[in-house]
């Protein structure tokens, strides 16, 4: 969300792409500016066209795609419950309780599914789930690819 | 595979990966071109599933989430040597990195011309996405998925969409959206929600938010029309996002760039636009801005 994501610290990734060896082995043009981690040029001239992803889901739901809504529950930029109440009112009907999923025997998180779309959320992780809980985002992951059980 | 692009030697790199990698561009619409990182599976590149992975912002680099998240490897914190990361989402799917829209990290455009929206973004995508394919057509018959974090909450459903209904024929399984903004409102309405039962509010602030901005038991925190009330969720928004916590871990601390920085102040404003600093918004705060620096 926006130009600068607040206290996270880029700097060693910026150093590493900036250098002029890693630009040639990753075939960018010379006549490129810098990396950084966000742009204000884009940022700053942005439009916002959706209020609301609701009747993109339900279009995409009703062509039986499958979706997974995960969030860190400790995100303050986009919290867990905005998009747990979104899923909710999407109106579709609930096919487990809302129960937890372990990882490592221990608790990792909760989920309930709602056909084809599941709400997840992962214990204690904060905006950037795979690095701030990665064991727990790879579990995730690979449960929602393959469609197996959390 | 698309020979030109292939990335065989990575300065810093002191392991030797069992994945292959190309890195180039790939073309978005007249004269915009996408930065795109792609790593194989390592496991069954040619059955494995190819999973298209977004950053948000607007305006922020997928190669954070290569680099930061769920890449291969990672840097480490002296900014020139590799290290593998074992929880790597390719070691079960073939992962496209895409840097967009253009003007973002490494992508660009021919006339600097950087302004754009969501339905634009979500048609560069799209068509980016068919250049990939074009330099790599063994991978149509990969079972595809399109992640999305944070403003990719906008940007992977939408792509999604021209996706499953657009002329080019993909094997699309589905999609999936990490601390997403999926609705502007219900994200505005529950961070109030969030921040009182996570002790981040005292009681005197909860009741005159009761008060002011909820009537016969409902509580509109977004866009009320009562300057009471947005003076007091101006206040809890100052209070979560500009006191010193760390926005986006509740319980870590805040590293890297200052807060204050410009950035930062325009980081937010893509969350509660329906309120402004109010003139006078130390009437509540009765204190100066914060002193944590």
């Amino acid at each position: 969300l926006g130009e600068v994501p607040p206290c996270i610290n880029s700097t060693a990734q910026m150093n590493w792409l900036n250098r002029g060896d890693v630009r040639k082995a990753l075939h960018i043009p010379d006549m490129l500016p810098p990396w950084d981690i966000c742009s204000d040029d884009v940022g700053g001239n942005y439009t916002t066209q959706y209020q609301t992803m609701k009747d993109v889901y339900l279009k995409l739901l009703s062509m039986g795609l499958r979706a997974l809504v995960y969030n860190g529950d400790t995100d303050m930029a986009c919290n867990f419950l905005g998009d747990q109440w979104f899923v909710e009112d999407l109106g579709i009907k609930a096919t487990t309780k809302y129960q937890s999923w372990i990882h490592d025997d221990q608790i990792a998180g909760f989920y309930q599914q709602y056909g084809n779309i599941t709400f997840l959320t992962v214990k204690g992780a904060g905006h950037m789930v795979p690095q701030w809980a990665p064991g727990p985002a790879f579990h995730m992951f690979q449960s929602f690819i393959t469609n197996g059980p959390y | 595979q698309y020979v030109p692009d292939e990335t065989t030697h990575l300065p810093g790199m002191m392991f030797k990966p069992n994945y292959r990698q190309w890195s180039g561009y790939l073309r978005a619409g007249p004269g915009r071109f996408l930065h795109y990182w792609f790593v194989t599976s390592q496991s069954d590149p040619l059955k494995d599933p190819l999973v298209l992975w977004l950053n948000g912002g607007p305006g922020c680099s997928s190669l954070d989430g290569f680099l930061s998240e769920n890449g291969p490897f990672h840097v480490n914190d002296n900014g020139a040597t590799l290290y593998e990361n074992k929880f790597s989402w390719n070691k079960i799917a073939n992962v496209l990195y895409l840097e967009s829209p253009a003007g973002v990290g490494y992508s660009y455009s021919d006339d600097l011309n950087y302004k754009t929206n969501d339905n634009q973004v979500a048609a560069d995508n799209y068509a980016a996405l068919q250049s990939f394919f074009n330099k790599f057509p063994n991978f149509t018959q990969n079972e595809f998925f399109i992640f999305g974090e944070s403003y990719g909450g906008i940007y992977a459903p939408t792509l999604s969409l021209l996706v499953a209904t657009g002329p080019a024929k993909f094997n699309f399984k589905g999609f999936a959206v990490g601390n997403g903004i999926s609705s502007f409102a219900l994200n505005d309405q529950t961070l109030i929600y969030f921040g009182y039962y996570h002790g981040l509010f005292g009681e005197d602030l909860w009741h005159d938010l009761n008060k002011n901005c909820c009537e016969k038991g409902t509580c509109n925190f977004y866009n009320s029309t009562s300057e009471d009330c947005k003076e007091l969720v101006y206040e809890a928004f100052d209070t979560v996002y500009e006191s010193g916590l760390n926005a986006y871990a509740l319980y870590l601390d805040c590293e890297g760039h200052s807060r204050f920085h410009r950035g930062y102040e325009r980081t937010m404003t893509h969350l509660f636009k329906n309120y402004r600093k109010p003139q006078q918004s130390h009437k509540f705060l009765n204190r100066g801005p914060s002193s944590v620096s």
